[in-house]
């Protein structure tokens, strides 16, 4: 089961890594900023998952009023022989209908990337239905792992986008930004 | 199949995306530098495939015959929401029985470490016997979508370690080095 082992991949070489020095990379970063990200309960990565699998490389794209604001400092570890590999977290400023910004660290879950390249791909032998079960197996396995691991508690939201089964075409252009500020005001 | 999954991610969220630019980047790294990765042939990302998927950080650690050089140039992509993310390459000297160093680009297949820690975990549900299985099923895989990558062509050397069932405790301390002396000797 290919979402299965992206799930575990996700955790173990990603966020078991990053989430235990996310709170001290945003403090770090208010040091010489302005504490942009004011509420401690959104001091959290918040993940976009699309169920269509779907995920532009900019969010910009995906929403005008996602806008990258900065990087948060780098997170540097000597990975499989890579010595210093990068890990690092974007901070975005979301726009409500009034302009207004709310500031929070976002990013989609890559390995769903995998999962839409797979189904593009005849040799891969996913078809567009295994892929619709696959996220929703991908998001099934990373909560279970998430909610037993101590070291990822309280560092992260799940931020599940019910995008329509393909293109997005149908959709609100600020659907994004809105799904994001939802959540957000949930936290505070 | 969980190795399918990750040959695949390995493959579209990385091979495919780094070993275009890799021929760039030893090229800018020459030219501050002496061409320290004198045959053209070599200038590929040699992958250490490890059977037993135990794969340490530092290379150093696997044999002390194995040292760090220095990292190629970065090559930075806007990835998933993540502005400017970095990838990086490591270079090595590896000493034969005289201390004569060969210098090349390599590292482990990160992938096996979600294969060994998914076997250390119980609610992975990923016996040792299974984890065998799906090194294979992983080597196998990628062997496949490699040899059909138009990207990957001549970029990549897999060096497959049959490094014994678990622990590398009965091997030759200087195992890694010469394997990957013997693929260098093969390259040229
Ligand atoms: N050697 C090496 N150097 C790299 O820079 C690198 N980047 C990815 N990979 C491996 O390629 C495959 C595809 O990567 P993807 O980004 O889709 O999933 C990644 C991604 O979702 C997340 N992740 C890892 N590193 C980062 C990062 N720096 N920024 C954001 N997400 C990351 O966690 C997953 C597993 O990572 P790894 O377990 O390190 O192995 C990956 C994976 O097997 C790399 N391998």
């Amino acid at each position: 089961n290919v979402a299965h082992g992206l799930a575990w991949s996700f955790y173990t070489g990603y966020l078991k890594l990053v989430l235990p020095k996310l709170g001290d990379s945003i403090e770090q970063y208010h040091v010489k900023n302005v504490s942009i990200l004011r509420h401690r309960d959104s001091w959290r990565l918040h993940i976009l998952v699309p169920l269509s699998a779907f995920i532009p490389d900019k969010l910009e794209d995906a929403d005008q009023r996602v806008q990258f604001h900065d990087n948060l400092p780098e997170i540097v570890i000597d990975r499989a022989g890579v010595r210093k590999r990068v890990y690092k977290h974007s901070v975005y400023a979301v726009l409500d209908h009034q302009g207004q910004p709310q500031h929070c660290v976002v990013e989609y879950a890559t390995p769903l990337q995998t999962l839409y390249q797979m189904s593009q791909d005849s040799d891969a032998g996913l078809s567009m239905e295994d892929r619709r079960q696959q996220v929703l197996l991908f998001i099934h396995t990373l909560q279970a792992i998430l909610e037993n691991s101590v070291e990822c508690r309280n560092r992260y939201q799940l931020i599940v986008l019910d995008d329509g089964c393909d293109q997005e075409a149908e959709l609100d252009p600020y659907f994004l930004s809105k799904e994001i500020l939802k959540k957000l005001q949930q936290e505070e």
